[in-house]
């Protein structure tokens, strides 16, 4: 573990009352590989390490916690910062129903699983949602919503093969109006943010229904290209929240600071299993440490 | 002296970054850079040079492609394995679309009896390849499947069986275990079977793929990587991480969502993109 790795570099700090500039460089490129090995982009690993060595020079060592504890402490008081802002699992509303919300983001990442997921969470709080399947491009996506939101009691948009996800979303819309439905998901085809011509699709979207939530689902497992891939969402769409998916692994989960520190949206849920009700708010301090392992 | 030339540090901390970007991860990016300081030490590298040394060093962990090993009597059997949404699916009808257009007779397995409308996804590929589907009902178990397939492709001498499984995250013991019996299964039905198991890993994995990489060996044996998604902006350099620590190569790179985009592996093409 980073604690224990730490311990070995700061024996010699024992009985000192500050942190020495050569021990600190030493244990700043400890946490370096370790927060690589967790797959957080290299950019913001070093953006990082300047806070904590910053941090880290000016600190007293505090008389309750040896050198390596405070260093472990800096870093780990670092990453709840970047993640734990923002409300986890706090969704915005549309001061007239219904609110609209997009799930977006790169091929097979969860947003079928997590459109479910999500409206099997608001029928729990209350809410009344309709599950829009605007995904016409991938075999038996739009089946593949109507099963799992009938396993959990949803309305799935019903449409004759209607092949444009712009009209698709608008009559999700009205038809929310028209039977009283309070919150419209919008499932959207899997795309990749070098294809112009599906960004721009996205966006075409966006105008459409005037969503209050964007949310860029993510998988849990992604490496350096999310800060690629996140910036890119974040910038053609304005991007409101991340859900980060398939959390159940073992993945450390470095994309999750990636994608906080490059786009500035909040984490809002996680995707822990295959089955609706595996979803929940996002937990900074619990990422922080699976992150640090 | 002999081995004091300078080193341009600047260049090395670059590629070093390229590589990480690349996901190689920081210990197989740290030996290679190791390497390349030093024979830049010794034969007074430049930019250019450098970047041409690395490159030197990650084509050589790829020997010559050998081709898949031959098949006795019965089917040549493919399990295509890994965790959710990597892209086997899609995978599996490529793979029956290059065996139709090799002229070889193929069918495709639903074995993926577990997740919503997915035998209706393949079912739509099958159709589009114009290849055979072979299925059961949603929930059926996954082995029952996989034998029915054997039996019958080996009763109609088919050529090649190609077996669609469920994403399964490779910390789910249950799920492994299931995939270990579905190669038993499929071994007692077609000596020698399965003859491929192919581990589809997404471009964009960072550095869980080697763990995917090793509960996947241990529960079924991978026998080749399918690298997807490679027309993405990722380099999948996981993937070169997994070939060192397993020595199984790479057979194939996803570059798309039709049904003709899949390449054989080009370790050349495929190195260009990891260093950048
Ligand atoms: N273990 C686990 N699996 C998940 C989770 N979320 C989604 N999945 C699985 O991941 C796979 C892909 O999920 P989909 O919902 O089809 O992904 P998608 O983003 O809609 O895919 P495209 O529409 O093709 O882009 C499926 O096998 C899901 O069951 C999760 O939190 N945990
Ligand atoms: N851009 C791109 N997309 C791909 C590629 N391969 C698969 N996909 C897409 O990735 C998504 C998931 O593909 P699937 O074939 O359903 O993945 P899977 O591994 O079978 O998923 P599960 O069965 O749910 O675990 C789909 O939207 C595919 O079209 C590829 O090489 N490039
Ligand atoms: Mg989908
Ligand atoms: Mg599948």
């Amino acid at each position: 573990s980073l604690s224990e790795r730490m311990q070995g570099i700061f024996r010699s700090l024992s009985g000192q009352v500050r942190i020495n500039e050569s021990v600190l460089s030493d244990a700043l490129r400890e946490i370096r590989v370790a927060l690589l090995e967790a797959d957080v982009h290299v950019g913001v690993v070093r953006a990082l390490l300047e806070r904590v060595r910053a941090k880290a020079l000016g600190e007293e060592v505090l008389r309750s916690l040896s050198p390596a504890q405070m260093v472990v402490k800096i870093v780990r008081d670092e990453l709840t910062d970047l993640l734990g802002e923002g409300e986890p699992g706090r969704l915005k509303f549309a001061s007239r129903p219904p609110s609209v919300m997009l799930l977006v983001g790169l091929q097979g990442s969860g947003k079928t699983t997590t459109a479910a997921k999500l409206g099997l969470w608001l029928k729990g709080s209350g809410r009344y949602p309709l599950l829009v399947p605007a995904d016409v491009y991938r075999p038996a996506a739009i089946e593949q919503l109507v099963r799992v939101g009938k396993s959990v009691g949803l309305k799935v948009l019903e449409h004759a093969g209607d092949l444009d996800p712009v009209a698709i979303a608008r009559n999700g819309v009205l038809e929310a109006r028209r039977s009283g439905y309070d919150t419209v998901l919008v499932d959207t085809a899997g795309r990749l943010h070098i294809d112009d011509a599906l960004m721009d699709e996205l966006g075409r979207v966006r105008s459409a229904v005037e969503p209050v939530e964007i949310l860029f689902v993510a998988d849990a497992m992604t490496g350096q290209d999310a800060v690629r891939s996140a910036g890119e969402f974040h910038r053609a769409l304005g991007l409101t929240g991340i859900v980060l998916t398939k959390l159940d692994g073992d993945a450390r989960g470095g994309a999750a600071l990636s994608i906080r520190h490059a786009t500035g949206v909040p984490i809002k849920f996680v995707g822990v299993g295959e089955r609706p009700s595996e979803f929940e708010p996002f937990h900074p301090d619990r990422m922080v440490g699976r992150i640090l392992g | 002296v002999l081995g004091s030339k300078a080193v341009d540090e600047d260049a090395i901390e670059e590629l070093e970054a390229s590589l990480l970007q690349a996901d190689l991860g920081p210990a197989l990016a740290s030996e290679v850079i190791g390497r390349v300081r030093e024979r830049a030490r010794k034969d007074g590298l430049d930019g250019e040079g450098l970047r041409g040394a690395v490159r030197e060093a990650l084509r050589a962990a790829f020997p010559p492609a050998g081709g898949p090993p031959a098949v006795g009597a019965g089917p040549r059997v493919s399990l295509v394995v890994g965790v959710n949404g990597g892209g086997k699916t899609t995978t599996v009808a490529k793979l029956a679309a290059r065996e139709r257009l090799a002229g070889r007779s193929v069918i495709l397995v639903a074995a993926d009896t577990f997740r919503a409308a997915a035998i209706d996804q393949l079912a739509t590929w099958a159709g589009r390849a114009g290849v055979e589907l072979v299925k059961q009902r949603e929930g059926a178990d996954p082995s029952a499947v996989v034998f029915d397939a054997l039996r019958a492709a080996r009763q109609r001498k088919i050529d090649t069986v190609l077996v669609d499984t469920a994403g399964r995250l490779h910390t789910k013991s249950n799920l492994m275990a299931e995939l270990g019996k579905m190669s038993r299964v499929a071994a007692r039905e077609v000596p020698g079977a399965p003859h491929d198991v192919l581990l589809v890993v997404d471009a964009t994995t960072g550095q869980n793929g080697l763990s995917q990489a090793q509960e996947f060996t241990r529960a079924a044996g991978i026998t080749g990587v399918v690298l997807t998604k490679l027309d993405g902006t990722a380099k999948g350099g996981v993937a070169l991480a997994i070939h060192r620590q397993l020595g199984v190569p790479i057979r194939y790179v996803g570059v798309g969502e039709g049904l003709d985009d899949l390449l054989d592996f080009d370790p050349d093409a495929y190195v260009d993109g990891l260093v950048g």
